[in-house]
């Protein structure tokens, strides 16, 4: 990984802090909506992404789902 | 076929989040 993933990452782990306030180290559909005030995204949209998140549908999102999601995603923009 | 439907729209939502994401300052004060 190089600066800007790593940045990246650090960024993805800030963001699943606002969610995860009490540092559980996962945080459930209902928390994601803490990120409605900080990105311009509707309640469904937050659980749209929660759900394409939560890998294995278990209603709980680590940190490494979390950042696992976010890599794939900037790795697919990359190759496109 | 509304699961196909329900892929397309997230990947196009998880997009616009890592995007907001990404554009979004945080941190540093």
């Amino acid at each position: 990984l190089g600066t800007t993933e790593l940045d990246m990452l650090a960024k993805a782990h800030e963001f699943f802090q606002i969610c995860d306030i009490e540092g559980k180290g996962f945080v459930f559909r209902h928390e994601m909506q803490r990120l409605h005030g900080e990105l311009p995204l509707s309640p469904q949209e937050l659980e749209n992404v929660f759900d394409t998140l939560d890998a294995d549908g278990n209603g709980s999102l680590t940190l490494e789902e979390f950042t696992t999601g976010f890599s794939q995603f900037l790795f697919g923009q990359k190759k496109s | 076929d509304p699961s196909m439907k329900a892929g397309a729209t997230s990947e196009g939502v998880l997009a616009n989040f890592f995007n907001s994401l990404l554009s979004k300052k945080t941190g540093s004060p």
